[in-house]
């Protein structure tokens, strides 16, 4: 068995769980903020069967979309006229982040 | 030193940290949630030393118990009789979910 | 690639988070709680190459640091002199404490 670990984000993670469930994968939720962003995202974990790891990360990637996000990081105190020019940054996300760690044992009690 | 993560149930909690903490044992608590039910649950993580893992998954068992949930899945649109008659599932629910993860290393700063 | 999960005090959690960001460390953070003394900390774990291992363990050093916390436990029913005496204790809480876990397959979608 392994253990899968996805940061997704909040926008897609309800579609994810309901197609993992849908094919017999079980999965826990956590809520996580991204270290950059410091915005609100989602981690998913599932213990999945070796056999059944390329269809969970297949699931993902088709679940998963990449978006642009706006930042606008706080001005540095500049003169009167750069002040009034905020910096836009475009920061790309990707749909998930999955690693994939092995599971010595695994016990339902 | 291995890395055991439990998924267990809101109730059992408390009592299962009081007794991990009492037998030396050191943990971490995460509020969760299943993917099927959608409940809130709780992770706890615990890194143990590799020749008391026998002795955390036995605490685990001990105070951790299966229970029943009832899922009342949202009914489809049936005609005028069928929607009146809820469908109630009867859903088992583990005591405990446990993985045992192998740690490469562990420092305490 | 190893996934670092380190626990650490919500006090030095945004100044570590800015410094590894900073050296281009990719992070995701868990407001999670002590199993002993039930108080919020941070959990932070980060998939780092393997050859930046020393570099994270030596930032989270550097950025988290020991501290003294006050546990007042609740006072068995003595008598009524011993009532007046609260008991505390003073427990030492590390900076930081990392587990160390290796990672088969990291795949970003
Ligand atoms: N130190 C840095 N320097 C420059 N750009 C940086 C950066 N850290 C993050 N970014 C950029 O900002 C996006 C959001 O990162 P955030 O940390 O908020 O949110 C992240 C984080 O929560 C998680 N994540 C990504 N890589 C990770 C890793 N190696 N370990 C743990 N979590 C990771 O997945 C979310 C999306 O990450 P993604 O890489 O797709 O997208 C990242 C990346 O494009
Ligand atoms: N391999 C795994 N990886 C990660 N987390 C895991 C896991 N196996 C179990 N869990 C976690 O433990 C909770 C209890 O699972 P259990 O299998 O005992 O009890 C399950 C099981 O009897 C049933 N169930 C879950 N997923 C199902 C599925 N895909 N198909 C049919 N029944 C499912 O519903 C109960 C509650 O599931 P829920 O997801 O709400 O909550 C799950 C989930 O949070
Ligand atoms: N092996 C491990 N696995 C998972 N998480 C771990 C861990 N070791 C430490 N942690 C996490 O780090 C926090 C600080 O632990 P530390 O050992 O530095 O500082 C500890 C330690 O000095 C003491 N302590 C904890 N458990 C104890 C126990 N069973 N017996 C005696 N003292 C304990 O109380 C302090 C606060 O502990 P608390 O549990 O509230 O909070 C812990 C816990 O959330």
């Amino acid at each position: 068995m392994k253990l899968v670990i996805a940061v997704v984000q909040d926008g897609d993670a309800a579609a994810l769980l309901e197609k993992m469930v849908e094919n017999g994968f079980r999965a826990t939720k956590l809520a996580s903020t991204g270290g950059f962003l410091k915005k609100g995202n989602t981690t998913i974990f599932a213990g999945v069967e070796n056999e059944r790891i390329q269809e969970i990360i297949h699931l993902i990637k088709e679940k998963c979309c990449v978006t642009q996000q706006i930042l606008t990081p706080i001005t540095s105190a500049g003169g009167p006229m750069e002040s009034y020019l905020p910096h836009l940054i475009d920061v790309p996300v990707s749909g998930a982040n999955i690693f994939v760690i092995d599971v010595e044992q695994y016990i339902k009690v």
